[in-house]
């Protein structure tokens, strides 16, 4: 069986300087073994 | 061989004899041989599989990607009762097992696929059939949930196959290198998800493209109506890409499904399509895996937009069980030949507002056939 999952998610962007405030990342590789609860992606609360 | 050796040298004294009391010893002899022959074949076709992922595993590490080739067998596999099989063995797999045979029967299941028996929440004689044992819950703590408020969390346990990011209007998910889908033929036609038109794409300062957050009917802000956070309003210059991820899950694998972040559902589909396997090999051999088979998708939206997940299911495990709606029924027998047919869709109830999940709430599990 298989899960896809499919999400908007903050990319960097900041008009007044430009600087990568808010951006979602994602913490894994391909072929990573992965467990529930473990961070798929991260993102900073600008 | 030496086994049917033996078998023809005892059936060959019993017809020199003829005497029946070594016709019955032949008999007896023949049920633990059929069940020994049986075993050796699994056991063959399990080391064959290994052998294989090895392979692949190592093709992998050196950086080779597995391209999409399609072949003979996956054309034969089109032709196959793939639900009939996949139902039958859900029968056998329900089957309650006697007490005494439960541990070797799961412990075997185990060993063959690499499952982690510490964490069953209770003992193996408790899990009176396979298919029981296949769904079983973990125990506390088993499953800790990422602390960090801005993090997305994987729903399943699995291996990552894709992830990424879709730009521009038309982006497709690849399924192996060669062969990709769109996501509305994943998704289905969906009001939610943004629409990204060519028009709307920037560039940022890395000339890289960034899409415009999309404001829509069902916005958070109704959502969040029923919900006590107060969110402020989104910057003009915050944007949103649409991203995606791929995850496979062996049989092995705890086969339930969690919420990735706190989301509310508000529309649900379900796919009717085939019960193609799943694995490496079908993902490379067989066309439009996952927009063909059965599938379930959860739509709805969180706190950065669109949230959608699909539950696909195989041969094997061919049913999706749905606990914010338990009484929808998966792998059911086909009133009709055709697989084009429009996905059935429900729209929960109030709108706009669906049901609240939280961030590790269990969705759904995958039942076996």
């Amino acid at each position: 069986s298989t899960v896809i999952l499919i999400f908007q998610a903050p990319i960097s962007k900041s008009l007044e300087d430009d600087s990568a405030s808010s951006e979602f990342r994602f913490c894994i590789k391909r072929g990573d073994r992965i467990h529930v609860g473990e961070a798929l992606g991260r993102w900073h609360d600008s | 061989t030496s086994f049917l050796r033996k078998f023809q040298t005892t059936q060959a004294r019993s017809s020199i004899n003829g005497g029946r009391s070594n016709s019955s010893k032949g008999d007896s002899f023949l049920v633990p041989g059929a069940t020994l022959a049986t075993i050796v074949m699994l056991g063959a076709l399990h080391a064959r599989r290994l052998y294989g992922d090895k392979k692949l595993e190592e093709a992998r590490e050196n950086g080779i990607e597995i391209e999409f080739q399609p072949d003979v067998k996956a054309t034969f596999l089109r032709l196959l009762p793939l639900r009939s099989i996949s139902r039958f063995w859900g029968f056998l797999a329900s089957m309650e097992l006697p007490i005494w045979i439960r541990p070797y029967v799961y412990r075997s299941w185990a060993r063959a696929f690499h499952s982690n028996l510490e964490e069953a929440a209770k003992p193996l004689d408790k899990y009176a059939s396979l298919r029981e044992f296949f769904v079983r819950t973990l125990k506390d703590g088993s499953r800790p949930i990422d602390s960090d408020p801005c993090c997305l969390i994987s729903p399943v346990d699995g291996t990552i196959l894709r992830f990424g990011e879709l730009k521009g209007a038309g982006s497709m998910i690849e399924q192996v290198k060669g062969f990709s889908y769109s996501v509305s033929s994943l998704l289905g036609a969906s009001p939610f998800l943004p629409v990204i038109a060519e028009e709307d794409i920037q560039q940022d300062s890395e000339g890289q493209e960034i899409i415009p957050r999309h404001e829509n009917k069902k916005s958070w802000w109704r959502i969040s109506l029923a919900s006590p956070k107060v969110r402020d309003p989104a910057p003009a210059s915050l944007t949103t890409g649409l991203f995606y991820c791929v995850i496979y899950l062996k049989p092995g694998d705890y086969h339930r499904i969690h919420s990735p972040v706190d989301w509310n559902v508000l529309v649900r589909r379900h796919f009717s399509g085939r019960l193609f396997p799943l694995n490496e090999r079908a993902a490379r051999t067989i066309r439009n895996l996952y927009v063909e088979n059965e599938r379930i998708v959860l739509e709805g939206r969180w706190q950065e937009g669109f949230m959608a997940i699909a539950a696909i299911g195989a041969t094997t495990i061919g049913s999706i069980e749905l606990f914010i709606e338990p009484e929808l029924w998966t792998n059911q027998t086909r009133k009709n030949l055709l697989h084009s047919e429009p996905p059935e869709e429900r729209v929960y109830e109030p709108e706009a507002v669906g049901v609240m999940l939280k961030k590790g709430d269990e969705v759904a599990a995958f039942n076996m056939g």
